[in-house]
Formats: C-alpha cells, structure tokens, sequence
C-alpha cells in the first residue's frame, strides 16, 4: 500500500469531485479517480448512482466487495450470492400429487380422472420449460431505503430496481485492496448484460482532481476528453458456442450479448412495474 | 505443538480416482475437487486442485472464479476455451492441447467445449485459494437462475418466455454440459 500513493500523503489533503461519467438510459455512474493518491493509498474506489424511477441497474460484478449507502429513493437490490439456492419460488398449479396412498373406490375414481387429467397437462407443459413447474424462482431480493447500507460480496453478481418516485441516489465504496481481490488494485467492473458503454472523462477536470500530479505531466495532457469503451462478458463468447451453453436459439444468444444495446448500463424497465417475487405486507400479517 | 499440527499432516490424495469426483454428468464428464476440506495442508499454501474429465463435445458452463487465479493444464485430448475480461474482449480464443498451460484470471469469463476426438478432454487446474470457488453463469445455482426472469427479459430484450428459456434451458444441469445431440460432432 505504501508504494501505491501514500508515500504522498504528507501533501495537504483535499476533497475529491468524481471524475469519470458513464451515462444509460435510466440513469448514469460517476465514479471518483481511483489513482488519487488518498484513494490508492487506502485502496479503495468510490462511485456515485444514480438510477431514475423505474429505471433498472443491469446484473454485474466486481473484483472487490462494496459497501453502498442509499443517499436518496428507495428500490430493491438482488444480490446473486453463487451456489446459493433460489429460494424465492412460484410454481404452476400442475403440481403431481407428493405421494400415492390409500383411498376408497369413490376416492380412486376420482383419483384415476384427476391424475389422467395431470398426465395430460403435464405432457403439454414438458413439451417445454415448464416441466419443472416452475414460473420464476430466484434468490433473495432486498429492499432498500434512504439511509440502508448494502453490502455486497466480491464476485456476486447483482442488480438494483428503482421502484420509489424519485430517482434513486446510491453512494459506493469498492476495497479493491481487500484481500478477496487477487487482481490488481483497480477497480473491475464485469457487467452480465447491456451494451456497450462509453466512459466520458474529462482530462482537464480529472487534472485537477488528482492529487500530487506533476506539472510535466500536467502539460502533456490534452483537454479533450477520453472514450473507454467496455461490453459484456457474454458478447465476447462465440454465439453458437453461448447458445448451445445456454441452449436457447442463436438470436437469443445474440440478445444476450447485446453488442447492438446502446441502453448502457441503467435500463427503463418496459412496464410500469418490474415483477419480482417477493412476500406482501398483508401476507406478513395473515394469522396463522 | 508442530509435530501434531504440521508433521503428522496429511500431504498426499488421489484426484484421478473417478469414484471421488464431485460433479458428474454421464453424457458430460466430471470434476473432482481438492481443497482444504479436504486436504488440511492445502490451507497452509493457500492453494487447490480441480481435476476435471470432460466427453467429447461436452461444454464446460461459462463461469468465472470467485476468489482465486486458476492455471489449467491439459493432461489429455484438446478443447476450445474462451476467457474473457470485464472490458469484454476475448483475451484467450484457442485450442488448448495436451501439455499445454493457461491462466484464467480470478472473476474472469470462461468457457470451453472439448474436442470431438474418443479422449475428449481432461486437465488439473491449480488454484490460488485453498478454497477455491467459481460462480456459473448458467444452470443451477447460476447467476442467471438467480435473478427474476422480468429481470433478465429487460436486462437483455427478449420476451418473458425467453427469459425464463435462459433461465431453464439447462434444467439442473451444471458445470458440465452435455453436449445438443448427445453424439459426435465434426471438429
């Protein structure tokens, strides 16, 4: 750590603007320059969220954990913590029955038409997906609020959905020093899904930013700004070899990877409202 | 107390063995885990093994490795591997043969499918964690699996049909993937 900036922090310390903008079509990420020497020297990185009502941050993951704090808004984050089951659950009415037992011959009558009845339904639905009898399962999901703190280990991938009325205001913190981290101490952004995304940084204004840089280098920066472009991880896989993977078609593959997407990284999600599973406040209360 | 702790250690366990393997797939293959659950001193080095067999064809799920670096060596056959980094540029599109060697940088994207010869595809991977994870993509207790299918039909812009289809298109498949017809495919 003492070679990565803090041997420059007997400098006067001063407060840091972000530096980096990627803007979407619900929202936008600012994020601080994380080669500031105050930044590198405690290794972290830092960003500020901003997601629009209804707007959807799509799944990703990083190489450092993070702790968020909800500055504004509220909305629900899904955290995908790997090798976790989806314990969240929606299941088709044509469930078998659990287990054959004893009935009497009216009982077995209508026992024989019902089950007739489930083979049937049964084989329309695994003509498909359906023949887990599932609709939708999925992990925890969270709701978050002004004022919460969300933690999010490394390597878990997750998502954020603004659901309040006001757009949703998120602080982040990455420990890119953390000892989870085994790459480098940068910040590593690997997105699951979305286009591609187009950083815009101002050189002059992250000059200014940065702290203890030298005035030869200073003078060989230009003031105009500077484009880093990133994609997906899947839209760099062979299609045919991702559609096999996933074993859907290879236009859905292609969707997957996005690489025509120019949403960003910050969607509107299409209806008003995005459907989740998640229990209700009146199922809270139902007595037992 | 080092005679008890380290001299008496257990330094020495067989991953060839198919009877150990800790994923199987009959038409896919199997992978054998080594870490410090299983093997104490593996905790002291901060290391781990994956020995991994794959049939011909078979498709190693894209993943990527939580919390460690993995070098992949082939001990037999050949298979076509994809690593991707988080700019999403391939940064390793090739065939990896018999004798040859890998890294696959910790949270990296990769993905494989093994030749189509008899012999298919088979490596050890060493891994810089005694507890080495990965995270799939794909398949059960996927990152995909884990997300509401509206999530994943705004996230990529496909129908809540096809959604849920990326969702369960691998049914409790994982880790490895048999191949779409379950035959030989032309190299």
């Amino acid at each position: 750590q003492m070679s990565a900036g803090c041997g420059r922090l007997d400098r006067p310390l001063r407060a840091l603007e972000p530096t980096r903008r990627v803007e979407s079509e619900a929202g936008a990420t600012e994020f601080y320059d994380e080669r500031d020497a105050q930044l590198s020297c405690a290794g972290l990185s830092a960003a500020r969220i901003r997601i629009q009502r209804n707007g959807l941050m799509l799944p990703s993951y990083s190489n450092s954990p993070r702790l968020v704090y909800v500055l504004q808004g509220q909305g629900n984050v899904g955290v995908v913590i790997p090798g976790c089951p989806e314990t969240y659950q929606q299941t088709t009415p044509q469930m078998k029955a659990p287990e054959r037992e004893e009935y009497d011959d009216d009982e077995r009558r209508g026992r024989r038409r019902e089950e007739s009845e489930e083979s049937e339904s049964e084989g329309r639905s695994r003509r498909g997906y359906e023949q887990y009898a599932i609709r939708d399962e999925h992990q925890r999901i969270t709701a978050v609020r002004q004022g919460d703190v969300v933690a999010i280990p490394a390597g878990s991938p997750f998502w954020v959905h603004n659901d309040g009325d006001q757009t949703l205001v998120a602080f982040a913190v990455y420990d890119v020093s953390n000892n989870a981290n085994q790459l480098d101490k940068t910040f590593r952004h690997f997105r699951l899904a979305g286009g591609q995304t187009s950083t815009q940084q101002g050189r002059q204004q992250q000059r200014k930013q940065r702290y203890g840089e030298s005035e030869s280098e200073e003078s060989e920066s230009s003031e105009s700004e500077q484009s880093n472009e990133s994609y997906n991880i899947l839209s760099a896989f062979d299609t045919e070899l991702l559609a096999e993977s996933i074993r859907v078609s290879r236009e859905t593959a292609r969707k997957l990877q996005g690489r025509h997407d120019r949403r960003g990284n910050i969607v509107r999600v299409r209806r008003a409202h995005l459907r989740v599973l998640r229990p209700t406040t009146t199922e809270e209360t139902t007595r037992n | 107390g080092v005679d008890e702790a380290l001299c008496s250690m257990k330094l020495r366990e067989n991953v060839a063995d198919a009877g150990k393997a800790d994923m199987y797939t009959p038409n896919g293959g199997r992978i054998t885990v080594l870490n410090s659950q299983k093997l104490p001193v593996l905790k002291l080095i901060q290391m781990s093994v994956n020995r991994g067999v794959m049939r011909p064809n078979a498709i190693l799920a894209p993943h990527w490795n939580i919390n460690a670096h993995a070098l992949v060596y082939a001990t037999s056959g050949r298979a076509r591997l994809q690593i991707v980094s988080n700019a999403g540029k391939r940064v390793f599109d090739g065939e990896l043969r018999r004798g040859q060697a890998v890294v696959v940088p910790q949270s990296f994207a990769v993905m494989a499918r093994a030749g189509s010869e008899e012999e298919g595809f088979a490596w050890v991977s060493f891994q810089t964690s005694d507890n080495a994870m990965n995270a799939p993509i794909v398949g059960k207790t996927s990152a995909l699996r884990g997300m509401p299918a509206d999530v994943l039909a705004n996230a990529f812009g496909v129908s809540q049909e096809a959604a849920r289809r990326i969702k369960f298109g691998r049914g409790q498949e994982m880790a490895i993937f048999s191949p779409a017809s379950g035959g030989r495919r032309p190299r």
